[in-house]
């Protein structure tokens, strides 16, 4: 497996605030769990309407779905399973190459 | 060989370098390879020049991939960019006008120190490799780094923020490196593309403001027609504007820093996608991707060779 297989079980949330106050929860929930942003490039960017895409890892990704969940901000998996979609870009094509 | 190249996977560090040897030496007369200098880690700073060698001044345009360590399909259309140049002058008039007129410089990977790091270590680096021993966080970001409105909203102070904008401008090795070059010539480069992802969206100056730049409607005809030919390709809708509103602000940025150094073209690209895979574009993905982005490149070319 590639990168020793670190990024499986990972998943790549998006949440889009709806008000001001949503923006600020996420904006902490980044901040305290130190996500991977992959956008904005910044917490510094997350307003109202901002499309926020967050890579969690595996052994904090209950406990930050849960944190959301009681916020009541809606969010969507974009991303099941990091790992395995790190595999389909890597080596897809070359493996049917080879072969 | 450069025969054997498959434009249509992603590629390591290594294996770009070696296609960039290859075309310096299949294509001797388009293509012309040269280094900047070298990265932190020591890695030299590769540049392609593609067009007819000419003793007459010729302009010239500058296109960079790979800013961002994780964004593999920038250096991926770099590539492609090439191969298409080279593949098609001799039966497209429109590339055989514009190599007759014009250079290209391409940077396939401009943040070779990153995105070997990202093929090695952890495929969602962002910044360079410089170390910071004081805070024990590496790595700046690189659009953050150059000297224009440097370090003030839109990026950090803080060198274990993703958007770090480094000690000082221009402190990274590489972008250094490149405002060198571009300055020298700042006469003669009349465009810059730099290739990002991802976002769909196609972004000119301001980064740092909310002002419009002294030469919008020119900048604005360029990127609504890019736009509208890579649409007319697979149907893909780019979204286009000035950095600040259509994104966010950031402060130091390359598209800014080249509108000030005087190049009046000054784009950033953000290729496919908009979330569904992010940075992990599938390789089956990178030929359409790259199709529509040529037009689209092709477009800004045309107009930047018209009078505006």
């Amino acid at each position: 497996h590639l990168y020793n297989n670190r990024y499986a079980g990972d998943q790549v949330i998006r949440v889009t605030p709806t008000t001001d106050e949503e923006a600020e929860v996420v904006r902490n929930i980044n901040q305290q769990f130190k996500t991977d942003l992959w956008q904005p490039s910044s917490t510094f960017n997350i307003r109202t309407g901002t499309i926020v895409d967050m890579h969690i890892e595996k052994n904090t990704l209950q406990t930050f779905l849960a944190w959301l969940q009681q916020t009541g901000i809606q969010y969507r998996i974009l991303i099941p399973d990091l790992q395995q979609e790190i595999e389909k870009q890597h080596g897809f094509k070359r493996g049917r190459s080879r072969r | 060989s450069e025969k054997g190249h498959d434009y249509e996977v992603y590629h390591s560090l290594e294996e770009i370098q070696n296609w960039m040897y290859d075309m310096n030496k299949t294509y001797s007369d388009l293509v012309h390879m040269f280094s900047i200098g070298k990265s932190y880690e020591k890695r030299p700073l590769f540049i392609l020049r593609l067009g007819k060698t000419s003793q007459t001044y010729k302009r010239a345009v500058w296109i960079d991939c790979g800013i961002h360590a994780r964004e593999w399909i920038g250096p991926a259309f770099c590539q492609w960019f090439v191969k298409e140049v080279v593949q098609t002058y001799n039966n497209d008039p429109v590339m055989q006008m514009f190599l007759n007129r014009l250079y290209f410089y391409i940077m396939p990977v401009l943040n070779v120190d990153g995105y070997h790091f990202s093929w090695t270590n952890d495929r969602f680096w962002r910044k360079t490799r410089s170390k910071s021993y004081r805070f024990g966080c590496n790595g700046v970001d690189a659009n953050r780094n150059w000297n224009v409105q440097w370090c003030d909203e839109g990026a950090s102070s803080d060198p274990c923020d993703d958007i770090y904008c480094g000690p000082f401008p221009e402190s990274e090795p590489e972008v250094k490196a490149v405002a060198k070059f571009l300055r020298k010539r700042k006469h003669q480069i009349k465009a810059y593309l730099s290739f990002h992802a991802y976002a769909q969206m196609l972004l000119y100056p301001y980064s740092y403001k909310y002002e419009e730049i002294p030469n919008f409607s020119c900048v604005e005809s360029a990127a609504h027609k890019a736009v509208n030919a890579l649409y007319s390709v697979h149907g893909i809708r780019y979204r286009y504007g000035p950095a600040s509103t259509t994104m966010y602000v950031s402060s130091g940025s390359s598209i800014d820093w080249a509108y000030k150094n005087g190049i009046p073209y000054a784009f950033a690209f953000e290729l496919r996608d908009t979330g569904h895979y992010g940075f992990l574009l599938p390789d089956s993905l990178i030929k359409p991707t790259c199709t529509e982005t040529m037009l689209a490149v092709k477009n800004i070319t045309l107009h930047l060779l018209k009078k505006c």
